[in-house]
């Protein structure tokens, strides 16, 4: 009856409209999509920058009222191999003091990667630099695990909710401004925010229990902190879960600048440093 | 660290 086919016309029409939404490229972060839309599914989305440069990404649509954008990932390929081929957050170029910053990667707007291939390689797309955020969500996924099972497998998941991007420019691009990742930028008491953190995954003691034995002693779980320095100056870019309290940030925290003394060099600095799944000395 | 999360990637988000 007449009835029935209004209504499905207009349901016709109104998933037309979500399709031509999501092919016009008209939103800039998936909160945009999630605001304007109304679009509520976990998955694959295509986002626009400033400039008009199109791409697609993962939008989590679900965690704390969702509308969260996946703008990076940090994979370690080989943790024994040194600032070397797949050390985007940190160098390809080798442990060298006169490449303070590495690839600077951290506050440029290169750009690699596929979201279908963020937990299997790097990943790093516009959003990196181009969105205008508030807050930051990190899940830890176990390597080349697909998207479709990120949130399930994930050994760590948890977001900020106090909208401190806001107050160093809105994104990472622009507070690793404020806060080089660099070698020799600073000493170990020049560190930058550490902010607090809300489990969505996981608890301040399993976080704990990531990190060797002698990094539990060195550092506060239930924050995330931004460009830490070592006893070194070597410079890193996140210490995820955790506030150092202490200077050898090289075994717990993550990304970096170029150069490392002596030999830590790499996107996870020196994770290995008492060798591996020990859980004996700094590993 | 543990080999649990020097095995895992690590995804970061905005909002």
């Amino acid at each position: 009856d007449s009835e029935t086919f209004q209504n499905r016309t207009r349901t016709n029409f109104e998933h037309l409209e979500r399709l031509r939404n999501r092919s016009t490229y008209v939103a800039r972060s998936c909160k945009e999509i999630r605001d304007r839309y109304g679009d509520e599914e976990d998955g694959l989305y295509y986002l626009t920058t400033a400039n008009g440069m199109v791409y697609q990404t993962f939008c989590d649509m679900t965690t704390a009222g969702g509308g969260w954008t996946l703008v990076a990932s940090v994979h370690e390929n080989s943790v024994y191999g040194k600032c070397t081929v797949g050390d985007r957050w940190s160098s390809q170029q080798g442990n060298n003091a006169d490449l303070p910053d590495g690839d600077g990667n951290w506050s440029n707007r290169n750009m690699f990667g596929t979201p279908e291939g963020a937990t299997s390689d790097d990943f790093k797309n516009p959003g990196y630099y181009d969105i205008a955020a508030e807050d930051m969500s990190v899940w830890h996924v176990p390597n080349n695990f697909p998207l479709e099972h990120w949130s399930l497998a994930a050994i760590l998941r948890y977001h900020t909710n106090n909208r401190f991007l806001s107050l160093y420019g809105g994104n990472l691009f622009q507070l690793f401004k404020h806060y080089p990742v660099r070698y020799n930028i600073g000493s170990c008491s020049n560190r930058g925010p550490a902010i607090p953190i809300v489990y969505d995954h996981g608890d301040r003691e399993s976080t704990r229990m990531f990190y060797g034995p002698r990094s539990r002693n060195e550092f506060e779980p239930g924050f995330i902190t931004f460009r830490a320095i070592n006893n070194e100056r070597a410079a890193m870019a996140i210490c995820s879960g955790v506030k150092p309290t202490g200077c050898h940030t090289e075994h717990y925290c993550i990304g970096g600048g170029g150069y490392f003394d002596p030999r830590q060099c790499g996107d996870f600095p020196s994770f290995d440093w008492d060798r591996l799944g020990h859980d004996q000395g700094w590993s | 660290a543990s080999k649990e999360m020097t095995e895992a990637a690590v995804l970061l988000f905005y909002r």
